[in-house]
């Protein structure tokens, strides 16, 4: 995986789910 | 408002959780979030942490 997936999947190991900002349209 | 860097970060990271949905480590609760770890995501972060 890349650094950036890494760091998603540890953020949700941590946190128990994953937020990310909406686009903006 | 966001600036055009933070626009450009928050799309990779989309980008990026929706690679991970496809691989099976992350399943997205609702269409846009939030989400979280598989079965198989939990492994791969033990393992990473290992």
């Amino acid at each position: 995986l890349t650094s950036e997936q890494n760091q998603l999947m540890i953020q949700a190991s941590q946190s128990g789910t994953l937020h990310l900002p909406i686009e903006d349209p | 408002a966001l600036t055009s860097e933070e626009a450009q970060a928050n799309k990779i990271k989309r980008q990026a959780a929706d690679r991970l949905v496809t691989m099976r480590l992350l399943k997205a609760m609702e269409v846009d979030g939030p989400w979280r770890l598989t079965d198989l995501g939990r492994e791969y972060v033990q393992r990473l942490a290992q």
